[in-house]
C-alpha cells in the first residue's frame, strides 16, 4: 500500500500537482 | 541438438532477427524495479543509446479491458489489474464523493480493523 | 459469505485510508477518494493473489500450515523486499 501511495505521489510530484489523483495511479500501476 | 543454434541457424538468426549497430533501436530492456518506499532511491540509469526503454504504462488506455487469447487465458493477476484499471476509468470523473466508498462503508467494523 | 467478504474489503479500505494519510503527511501531497478507494481494491486483490501462493507454497512443502518461510517466497522477485521482509521477520521472531 505504501508503495502504490509513494509511486502515486512521485507522479503527482512530477508533474506538478499537490494531489494524487486517479490519472497519477494509473499511470504507476502496471509497473507496480 | 545442444541447444545452441547451428551454424545455419546462426547466420538466420544474425540476418532476420539481431538487432546491431545498423538499426536505430539496437536492444530493447525493461524498467528497473526499485522500491521508494524502501529508501530504495535507484540513480535514474541514463538511457544508454540506442536502447529503447520499454514502458508499462504507455499502452494503459488499451489495458482496461481483456484483449484476444490465442491458447492461453489470461492470468487471474491480468484479469485483476484490467478490473482495476477499468474501475480507475469509471472513477475518473467523480468529483469529490467516491462511489466505491458509499458501497462499502456500511461493512466496516472497527474489530475487523483491530 | 458475501457480506464476510464485503466486511473484509471495508477493513482493508480504512487501514489505506489511514496508510495514504500518513505518507500524505510525510509528503506533504493528498490523495484524493478514488485513488484510496484504487489502492484498496488493487491490495485487496493483490491478497486474493498472496492467500493462493501462500496456500501452494505451504503445500509444496507438505504443510498444512502456511508460515513466514511462505511469506518471504512471496517477496521473491525483489531483493529489498526480500530482505525488507527478512529483518521485518526476525524483529518479529524476537
Amino acid at each position: 500500500v505504501v508503495e502504490a501511495a509513494v509511486r502515486g505521489v512521485q507522479q503527482a510530484q512530477a508533474e506538478d500537482l499537490d494531489i494524487v489523483d486517479v490519472d497519477q495511479l494509473e499511470k504507476v500501476l502496471p509497473q507496480l | 541438438k545442444d541447444g545452441f543454434l547451428s551454424e545455419e541457424e546462426f547466420n538466420l538468426w544474425k540476418r532476420l532477427y539481431r538487432l546491431g549497430d545498423g538499426d536505430q533501436v539496437k536492444g530493447v530492456v525493461l524498467p528497473e524495479p526499485h522500491f521508494p518506499s524502501l529508501q530504495e532511491d535507484a540513480m535514474p540509469k541514463e538511457p544508454t543509446a540506442g536502447i529503447r526503454q520499454l514502458s508499462l504504462s504507455e499502452w494503459r488506455l488499451w489495458q482496461d479491458h481483456p484483449l484476444p487469447t490465442h491458447q492461453v487465458d489470461h492470468s487471474d493477476r491480468c484479469h485483476h489489474f484490467i478490473s482495476v484499471m477499468q474501475m480507475i476509468e469509471e472513477m475518473r470523473q467523480e468529483e469529490d464523493e467516491c462511489s466505491y466508498e458509499r458501497k462499502i462503508k456500511p461493512f466496516l467494523r472497527m474489530e475487523d480493523v483491530r | 459469505q458475501f457480506s464476510h467478504r464485503q466486511r473484509l474489503k471495508a477493513a482493508v479500505h480504512y487501514a489505506v485510508g489511514r496508510l495514504c494519510s500518513e505518507v500524505a503527511l510525510d509528503k506533504q501531497v493528498q490523495f484524493n477518494k478514488q485513488t484510496v478507494a484504487a489502492i484498496a481494491e488493487v491490495t485487496f486483490r493483490q491478497c486474493e493473489n498472496f492467500a493462493k501462493d501462500l496456500e501452494m507454497f505451504a503445500r509444496h512443502a507438505k504443510r498444512s500450515t502456511v508460515t513466514t518461510e511462505d511469506v518471504k517466497l512471496l517477496a521473491r522477485r525483489s531483493n529489498s523486499l526480500l530482505k525488507y521482509i527478512t529483518e521485518k521477520n526476525e524483529e518479529i521472531a524476537q
